[in-house]
């Protein structure tokens, strides 16, 4: 039997919304140490990989190992229908075709229950290894959502330039272009407001805006967002879900033709 | 322009 409850089921509803615009469906691998999910969106260009640990549920049952290809959209739907601060709960029975979302109201007064069929799906693990970034940036979550909805505006493409005395944006378009520097915080009142570069070497890459929006729906899970970025290879773009784990995405920088 | 990559340049499936 596989069974985790959260205290609050806003933490899954932010998780739901944070993926919904880059993938359809979605294998959830649940084991004794929590649920991960690693899947790319259609077109291959950027990846999610979502950590929730065992530890941080409020309870946690996993029998043996699930793998549980769910449909994103219809999961989505279903949190919309839990309140902030109901309780949730997910349960299977082992080999299962459903999976059941409970969702008790803090009165204990209304119970919800919501079957999902589970889909059979072919699934593509890419492995990826340990990386030194040669730049990581960590800055406030609400300011990067902000600059990539900004930048959007000019171009399709965000080339992002970082290094030791900051962090640049740069978009470029037909009707003109924009750029927004951020320097490193000299002393921060408040962590969450910091913008602190970590960097070995400066680092100029490209993104496609598009993608880049999508991981930004993951803002409300956290108030800083770390950037890691090397020459030529993926951006990973990370969000911390409160003590429970962690939702990376990964995208392939554009390159010069 | 540049040229948008495929993530499966970078990394291999597991």
């Amino acid at each position: 039997m596989f069974e985790a409850r959260l205290a609050q089921s806003a933490i899954l509803k932010k998780v739901l919304e944070a993926v919904k615009d880059l993938l359809t469906e979605a294998t959830f691998e649940c084991s004794d140490s929590g649920i991960q999910v690693q899947a790319m969106d259609n077109a291959h260009v950027s990846l999610v990989s979502l950590n929730l640990r065992s530890d941080g549920f409020d309870k946690y049952r996993c029998d043996r190992n699930l793998s549980m290809g769910m449909n994103i959209g219809t999961m989505t739907k279903i949190l919309r229908c839990a309140s902030s601060e109901d309780t949730v709960t997910l349960r299977a029975w082992d080999n299962p075709d459903n999976i059941i979302f409970i969702f008790e109201s803090q009165n204990k007064e209304k119970l919800s229950e919501y079957e999902m069929k589970l889909i059979n799906m072919d699934q593509e693990h890419l492995g990826i290894p340990e990386t030194v970034y040669s730049c990581v940036v960590k800055m406030p979550s609400q300011e990067f959502a902000r600059i990539c909805k900004d930048l959007s505006q000019f171009g399709e493409a965000i080339t992002i330039a970082c290094s030791k005395e900051g962090i640049k944006f740069t978009a470029a378009g037909d009707y003109g272009n924009a750029n927004i520097k951020l320097a490193q915080t000299a002393e921060a009142d408040k962590e969450e407001e910091a913008v602190i570069i970590d960097m070995q070497e400066p680092v100029k890459l490209t993104f496609a805006c598009r993608y880049l929006n999508s991981f930004v729906k993951a803002t409300p899970l956290c108030a800083q967002v770390k950037l890691s970025m090397s020459g030529d290879v993926p951006l990973v773009c990370e969000y911390q879900i409160g003590d429970i784990g962690h939702i990376r995405y990964y995208l392939a920088p554009k390159i010069d033709d | 322009t540049p040229v948008q990559n495929d993530l499966q340049e970078f990394y291999t499936i597991a």
